[in-house]
């Protein structure tokens, strides 16, 4: 997966992400949920038809949400999953985003719940909301956060692009698409950033892939902007 | 690149009823097959029986309202339940 998170500079804030899973069939049961209380929108999200959970959405007008994989373990340490979903009763990543985006009151808040609430296993959440500022990468092990990265407009670091590695750490040699969509997106520049050149960011290849199943473009502010594609061939 | 359906999910709505909306849009035998193909190509033939009854039995333990509404959609395609609360721990059990 890679999602970004980007700030222009009027203070706008855009997130993006490509949905990566090695199963063509995926792409046939991508969906669009509007997840409805009282009859009105509550939340909204993507995912797959028979999957409740959530690894993208937004609460409207509050802050939007991504989930990419973290792979950090050995596959010996199943066991520890096993454990932690069943005997410390811990919550799988994709339902506490949709706890979060369920009830958490705005981005400040989605980003304790995200960072402190203990899951099953590892994951990169990625965060925007409605004010300048607000955009964050946390990396989550089960029991809490890891490292929180937020953006940093005034010192330069007017956007974050997570794939599936610890952002201080380099990425293995064979995946370019960190390098990729860094580069991409100081050649398009805060002056030029908005939803539009932010898909085209993620279209690049590698970013988009062989695997990459859907890309979706949001923006808390404007609710109304939220765009998802299934690719067709990636 | 094409926009995928859309549906609306009522959360007023009990959670084993509330994921119908899916069968708008989908055919439950196909449905039933992609979750199928999903399995297969992720869990070895031999560990997915092996687990089937394990998870049937650990179903009791996972909280509401995802555990009816896992339930719901299971019913809806009149599949496996223990498939559904697999496909839906797909990401937990990727190691495994």
């Amino acid at each position: 997966c890679t999602s970004i998170v980007a700030q222009d500079t009027k203070g706008h804030v855009y997130h993006g992400r490509n949905l990566d899973y090695p199963h063509p069939v995926l792409r046939n049961l991508t969906i669009n949920i509007n997840f409805l209380k009282n009859g009105k929108v509550a939340y909204q999200g993507t995912s797959f038809a028979g999957y409740v959970g959530l690894w993208t959405g937004q609460s409207p007008h509050k802050f939007t949400v991504s989930g990419d994989q973290r792979g950090t373990e050995h596959w010996w340490n199943w066991w520890k999953n096993v454990v932690s979903a069943f005997l410390f009763r811990r919550s799988p990543v994709s339902w506490l985003v949709r706890e979060t985006l369920e009830d958490a009151e705005d981005f400040t808040d989605a980003v304790m719940r995200l960072s402190k609430t203990p899951i099953i296993a590892g994951v990169y959440y990625i965060v925007g909301g409605v004010r300048a500022g607000e955009g964050v990468v946390i990396t989550r092990d089960r029991a809490g956060p890891v490292d929180i990265w937020p953006l940093e407009p005034l010192n330069g670091g007017w956007f974050r692009v997570e794939t599936n590695f610890d952002h201080w750490r380099p990425t293995p040699s064979r995946d370019h698409r960190r390098e990729v969509a860094n580069k991409a997106l100081n050649t398009t520049g805060q002056n030029n950033i908005n939803m539009h050149t932010l898909y085209k960011v993620l279209s690049l290849s590698p970013v988009c892939n062989g695997i990459t199943v859907y890309t979706t473009m949001m923006s808390a502010a404007s609710p109304d902007n939220y765009k998802t594609l299934v690719r067709a061939k990636g | 690149d094409v926009a995928p359906p859309t549906i609306n999910v009522s959360l007023d709505q009990d959670p084993e009823v509330r994921w119908k909306p899916l069968m708008d849009i989908y055919d439950p035998d196909y449905l039933r097959e992609a979750s199928a193909e999903v399995i297969d190509s992720t869990i070895p033939k031999w560990m997915h029986h092996a687990v089937i009854p394990i998870v049937t039995a650990l179903e009791k333990f996972v909280p509401q309202p995802y555990a009816g509404e896992i339930r719901g959609i299971a019913s809806l395609l009149k599949g496996n339940l223990a498939d559904a609360v697999m496909l839906n721990f797909a990401y937990e059990v990727s190691a495994f």
